[in-house]
C-alpha cells in the first residue's frame, strides 16, 4: 500500500473534559450530551475506551471559550449519574497526522508514537479516523511535537515498510 | 447549522483488543505499535483516554482475521510493559454515523446515545472524526442499532435544535 502521510497540524484550541468512572450502562451518555447539546457546545473529539470494572471514562473537547460553560453542564449531572469524578484540562494540544491511502492506521501510528517518545512526549490520548490518527499531549510540546513529526513523516517521507 | 447525517453504518468484521493499565509513560505506545506495523496487522480503531492513576488502557480495533496474530504479538508486550493484562473480544460492532457539516458532534451524538439507550443497547466504546460519530457496541445488537439509528437520524432526519 501507498500510504502519503500530507501533514500535520495542531489544534491548541480545545480543552478537555473527562467524566471518571461513569456507571457503564444504557443512558448515561445520554444523561451527558443531550444538555451539552441543548447549550450548543461544541464537541470535537469524544472518547470513551471499554470498561473494565463496571465503570469507564468519558472524555470530550471543547473550544477554551466553551469550556467553562462545559464544566458547569457537566459537574452536576456527573453527580447525578453516580460518577467518580469530572477532571478537566486546558493546557493539551490536540496533534493530528493525515495520511492517504492508509488501510491500516498501524504503520503511521508506531511512527508517531516512536518519534514523540524519543523526545520524551507522553501521548496522553489517542483516536483515529479514516484519513488521520490524532493524540493528544500536554500543550507544552505543541511546537516541538509539530515540528518533529513534520520532519518524520512529510519531509522525510514515511514508507511503510515491504512485507 | 445545517446538518446532514447521510448514513448509518455497521462493521462486524472488527475484533477488539485492550492492553489494560498501561503504565502512562513515553515509549510504551510505540512498543506495542512497532511489532503490530510489522506485522502488517491491520488497525482501524485506536483508542486511548487520558489515564487517571498513572495507567491507562490502550484499545485497537483489527479485522476478525488479524485477531489471532495481533493477539499473539501484543500478549508479550504486555507482559513486558508491565501492562495489567490483555482484554478481547470478536463479539462487537462498529457503528457509524456519518453526518456533513457537523460543527459540533454533541447534537449527533447526543441523539446516537438516545436512541441506543431506548433500545437498551449499551455504548461500548465511542470516538469521533470530522465527519462521524462511531461506537462500539455487542455484535449481537449490530441489526437493530443500524435499524433504529437510521431510522431516528436518517429517516425522520436529523434537525439541530436552534438556539
Ligand atoms: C458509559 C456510557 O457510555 C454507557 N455505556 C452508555 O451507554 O450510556
Ligand atoms: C500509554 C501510552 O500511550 C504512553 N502514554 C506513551 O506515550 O507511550
Amino acid at each position: 500500500e501507498d500510504v502519503l502521510v500530507t501533514g500535520v497540524a495542531a489544534d491548541r484550541n480545545e480543552a478537555k473534559i473527562t467524566l471518571q468512572r461513569v456507571p457503564d450502562r444504557p443512558g448515561l451518555a445520554a444523561k451527558i450530551f443531550g444538555p451539552i447539546a441543548k447549550a450548543h457546545i461544541v464537541v470535537d473529539m469524544i472518547i470513551q475506551n471499554a470498561s473494565e470494572d463496571g465503570t469507564t471514562d468519558l472524555t470530550f473537547t471543547v473550544p477554551q471559550n466553551d469550556y467553562a460553560r462545559a464544566l458547569e453542564i457537566v459537574a452536576p449531572i456527573a453527580a447525578e449519574i453516580g460518577a467518580g469524578g469530572v477532571k478537566s484540562d486546558t493546557d493539551v494540544v490536540k496533534v493530528s497526522v493525515v495520511g492517504l491511502g492508509m488501510r491500516s492506521h498501524a504503520g503511521v501510528a508506531s511512527r508517531i508514537f516512536e518519534v514523540l517518545a524519543r523526545e520524551g512526549i507522553n501521548v496522553e490520548m489517542i483516536s483515529t479516523s479514516e484519513i488521520k490518527v490524532s493524540v493528544v499531549i500536554a500543550a507544552k510540546y505543541s511546537e516541538l511535537a509539530v515540528r518533529v513529526l513534520h520532519q518524520a513523516l512529510v519531509a522525510e517521507g514515511f514508507e511503510e515498510e515491504s512485507a
